[in-house]
């Protein structure tokens, strides 16, 4: 299976 | 007091055609340098990032740092009042709860104004680290359109694989399988019409094909389109637009449970 990743796992809040 | 002025209106129909269908609402920030746009799709899988520079604009005169929070709805609405070869100004005061769109005739025998109340959007930035890509794909962004529209037909993802001979896009599910690989051009006329692989190291991705689709909406804005990959971070297709700027959107990938 795959999952769909988020992009805030990937930049940072700023 | 916040002035821009757009010989061509075409150019701002492109780019909100390449935003709304991510996005329902966005800020535009206005500075000096420029009008930038940086939202994420509601589901954050998404991110689109638009620059256009001051001096892209036929007159632009930003004296504060000015946020517009737009209902991109609205905005459509108002765009579709004007005629492509019409003379685009947005006007703003500082500080101001409206913000103006008036399109002129090119003969300046009609003129309309459009009065858009703007609305307070919370703002959420992300920081977008500088990466070296293992491999950068140019290609014609016709070419880019048609094949993220034929591989959805067949599944919900879209597997990206680049090597140095080439690209390749496949898709899979009920129907079957589908492969369409890409090399690289050996003698081409026209430079838009290019196919240019640069790669440090073959890379693998794998993509929900429903995002790439929107993404080319924008294909109107630019003949080229540029697919940068590396391992496990978001895929980055950008559209160069003219002299102003660029919009590039950012896409998580699909992983392995």
């Amino acid at each position: 299976m795959l999952r769909q990743c988020l992009l805030t796992g990937f930049f940072m809040n700023i | 007091m916040f002035e821009a002025r757009l010989v061509q209106c075409s150019m701002l129909k492109k780019v909100l055609e390449a935003i709304k269908e991510l996005l329902n609402e966005a800020t535009f920030d206005c500075s000096d340098a420029g009008i930038q746009l940086q939202a994420m799709d509601n589901s954050h899988v998404s991110l689109v990032s638009l620059n256009l520079r001051s001096d892209g604009f036929d007159k632009y005169r930003c004296d504060r740092n000015l946020s517009m929070g737009i209902n991109l709805a609205s905005m459509t609405k108002i765009m579709k009042c004007a005629g492509n070869d019409d003379v685009l100004t947005i006007k703003a005061q500082d500080n101001a709860d409206n913000v103006m769109f008036m399109f002129e005739s090119q003969n300046q025998e009609k003129v309309s104004d459009y009065d858009m109340k703007l609305i307070n959007l919370d703002q959420e930035h992300l920081g977008i680290p500088e990466t070296d890509y293992s491999c950068i794909i140019k290609m014609p962004s016709g070419e880019f359109a048609r094949i993220c529209r034929d591989l959805s037909q067949f599944g919900e993802s879209v597997v990206i694989s680049c090597t140095k001979e080439g690209v390749k896009f496949s898709a899979a599910g009920d129907v079957g399988a589908a492969n369409i690989k890409l090399a690289q051009t050996a003698n081409v006329d026209k430079e838009e019409e290019a196919v240019t692989i640069e790669m440090q190291e073959p890379v693998t991705l794998t993509f929900a094909c429903r995002y790439l689709n929107s993404f080319t909406k924008a294909t109107a804005l630019s003949p080229q389109v540029q697919l940068s990959m590396s391992a496990d971070v978001p895929l980055v297709v950008e559209y160069k637009i003219g002299d102003f700027g660029h919009i590039r959107y950012y896409l998580a990938p699909k992983i392995e449970e």
